[in-house]
């Protein structure tokens, strides 16, 4: 799980049962308490693998809206819950998102790419795996799998701060600028994962950068299915970028749908399959 | 029998906030949270922090589970 924190904008993303949106009301207090007041608000979620584990207020994504439909600020009064449906039945995207002010603009205009692979290669997944009494604490084991697996490689200008759990599983956020990435992983057979998420700004001249790093993220993993969400603060082609960059690789392109958000713009969300190896 | 293990799908919010004129806030503002504050919202999210960066820009957290 991961925390970014910047001076207006906040980022919390976390896995298992963790009970995310309970983080709202206590936020809102601490950021009230330093003049600020909240102005646009967007929940993201895949298809959990196990949603009868989930606590209140996730047991159901109408459940999650009403939660957050209940605590947030009146004023946030353009609001839409959608889910973004795909081939697979157990893959969809979950959105909500809210604001102030409809026409409210991130500046400058970036995007952000979510990516979730499941049944990863065992072979790749493996790698996740600590040794047992390997005699290292969890920041020395991250380093070794970041190295081992070629995450370090995905972008490699940024600097990242990594953790190995026992006896599995991973987590990493990368720090190159202002922008942040982060991957987690839960390598175990049965139910593997692994996320990827970055941010970009549409008008950087570095298109050949997000192929390029997105062929590295599904090689890291091969997984035989992923989902990509991309959230676009305008139109915007960035989206094209993925069939673009993983079908030479193998992986074929099953589902394709958008719909547009208040404060978020627009996401697209695709599903892949793989083809050949 | 229904077989549970971890769940890797996470859950993701963001949320932009907006402050008044005062300089410090607008280069600091969310920033200026002290580490009491980020684990009493992680408390309520049930999970803690276990590494942490950060530069010019932002903090970035990792965080257990």
């Amino acid at each position: 799980s991961s925390l970014f924190v910047y001076p207006t904008k906040l980022i919390i993303k976390t896995c298992g049962t963790t009970q995310l949106l309970k983080s709202v009301p206590p936020l809102m207090s601490f950021a009230r308490d330093l003049g600020l007041s909240l102005c646009a608000c967007r929940y993201t979620r895949g298809s959990f693998i196990f949603p009868k584990a989930q606590p209140f207020p996730h047991t159901s994504f109408k459940e999650e809206v009403f939660y957050l439909e209940q605590n947030l600020p009146v004023n946030l009064c353009y609001r839409k819950a959608s889910v973004l449906p795909s081939k697979m039945a157990a893959h969809s995207w979950h959105v909500f998102a809210a604001t102030t002010d409809r026409t409210y603009e991130l500046v400058p205009v970036t995007f952000t790419m979510e990516i979730c692979m499941t049944e990863l290669d065992r072979v790749q997944a493996r790698k996740f795996f600590r040794r047992a009494n390997d005699g290292k604490n969890g920041d020395m084991a991250g380093g070794e799998m970041t190295q081992l697996t070629g995450i370090n490689d995905i972008n490699p200008s940024a600097i990242i701060c990594d953790f190995a759990f026992d006896p599995c599983g991973y987590s990493m956020n990368g720090v190159d600028g202002d922008r942040y990435s982060t991957v987690h992983v839960t390598p175990e057979d049965g139910y593997s994962y692994a996320s990827f998420e970055c941010v970009g700004a549409i008008y950087d001249d570095h298109h050949d950068n997000i192929d390029k790093m997105l062929k590295k993220v599904v090689q890291v993993f091969k997984p035989a299915t992923f989902s990509v969400s991309t959230t676009c603060s305008i139109d915007h082609d960035v989206w094209t970028h993925v069939a673009h960059a993983v079908e030479p690789l193998g992986w074929k392109c099953r589902s394709c749908v958008m719909d547009k958000f208040p404060a978020a713009g627009s996401v697209v969300f695709q599903t892949f399959t793989v083809g050949r190896r | 029998m229904a077989v549970s293990g971890f769940e890797g799908f996470e859950k993701r919010l963001e949320l932009h906030f907006s402050g008044d004129d005062d300089p410090l806030v607008l280069h600091m503002g969310l920033r200026l949270l002290d580490f009491q504050s980020i684990q009493q919202v992680l408390d309520a999210v049930q999970c803690n922090v276990i590494s942490a960066i950060g530069n010019q820009y932002f903090d970035a957290y990792v965080l257990s589970e």
